[in-house]
């Protein structure tokens, strides 16, 4: 058995979760945040017969979506000349599913 | 080492998590919810020797009871003649704890 | 690849995510509680290179700091003569960074 951990982004949770009951996975979701934005993604974790990883995979690569994300610019350590700073927002490109599987050593249902 | 990961429902989160903790194991709680009826339930984390690990196992399995949960069934993608479908809730069986043993190549205390 | 479990105190967290995400690090936050103190705590999870294990445990080193906490102490299972029954706070030690190291079969970004 492997598990299968996915961080994937709020708006893509239910979509993901919902394909994956459709196709007879059982999951659970822990709501978390990335350390990085700092805003709330989600993490889906599903334990599956290793024969079907590939299935998992293929069912998160069509229902999570890549985007784009805008973070403010922090005021930067040192003050620079006001011309200098670009107090614009910087894009940041937040992928669909960050996927991580790992092996089980034993799996029981009590 | 080896990390226990176990499902838990709600109901049985705290008689659980107090029962390892009366046995001198270390735990953390994580509030989840289930992929299948959407509903919140917990999963105890807990890092243990190899040779405690039934031990463990027995703990959750005296504590966490499987339960009858019921889910309104969606409406059916085709809709069928009216006397066909079954507006009465379905019974779904959900288990005590679904556990998970993984491997653990290091532990540290910072 | 490593995944990298470590539980924080709450006070910490932040400070231990920032410094993960300037040193190029990505990691993810889970909320949690710890099984003992039933106080809310956190547990940040990260993917790293092999190479870079040691890195990330230095960073949690210096960024999360060991407290004590105070515990109630429960009423006695068996009620003692009031006068050896202590009712003050009991200190509990709470360390810094409590870490698990997983190996990563395989990882995706999807
Ligand atoms: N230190 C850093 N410097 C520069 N850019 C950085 C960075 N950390 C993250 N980013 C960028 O910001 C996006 C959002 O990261 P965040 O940490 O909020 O949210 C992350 C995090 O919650 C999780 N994640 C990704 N890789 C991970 C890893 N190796 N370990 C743990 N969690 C990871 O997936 C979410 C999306 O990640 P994704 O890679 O698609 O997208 C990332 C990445 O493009
Ligand atoms: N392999 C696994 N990987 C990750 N998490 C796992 C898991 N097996 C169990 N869990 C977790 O444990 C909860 C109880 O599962 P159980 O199998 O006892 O009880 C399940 C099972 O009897 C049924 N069920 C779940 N998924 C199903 C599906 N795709 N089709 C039909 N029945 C399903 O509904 C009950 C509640 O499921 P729910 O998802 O709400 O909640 C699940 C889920 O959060
Ligand atoms: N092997 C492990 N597996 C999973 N999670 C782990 C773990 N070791 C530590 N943790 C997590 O880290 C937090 C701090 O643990 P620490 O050992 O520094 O500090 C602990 C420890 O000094 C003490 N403690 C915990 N459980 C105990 C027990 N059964 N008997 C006596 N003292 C206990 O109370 C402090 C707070 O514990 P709390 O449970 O609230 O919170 C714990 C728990 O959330």
């Amino acid at each position: 058995m492997k598990l299968i951990i996915a961080v994937v982004q709020a708006h893509d949770a239910e979509r993901c979760s919902d394909a994956l009951a459709n196709a007879g996975f059982v999951s659970t979701r822990f709501t978390t945040s990335g350390g990085f934005l700092q805003k709330g993604n989600a993490t889906l974790v599903t334990g599956v017969d290793d024969a079907r990883v590939d299935e998992v995979l293929e069912l998160l690569r069509s229902n999570a979506r890549e985007r784009h994300d805008y973070i403010a610019p922090a005021m930067p350590p040192v003050a620079e000349p006001a011309e200098l700073f670009n107090p614009f927002p910087v894009e940041v490109q937040v992928g669909g599913a960050t996927v991580f599987v790992l092996d089980v050593s034993r799996f029981e249902q009590l």
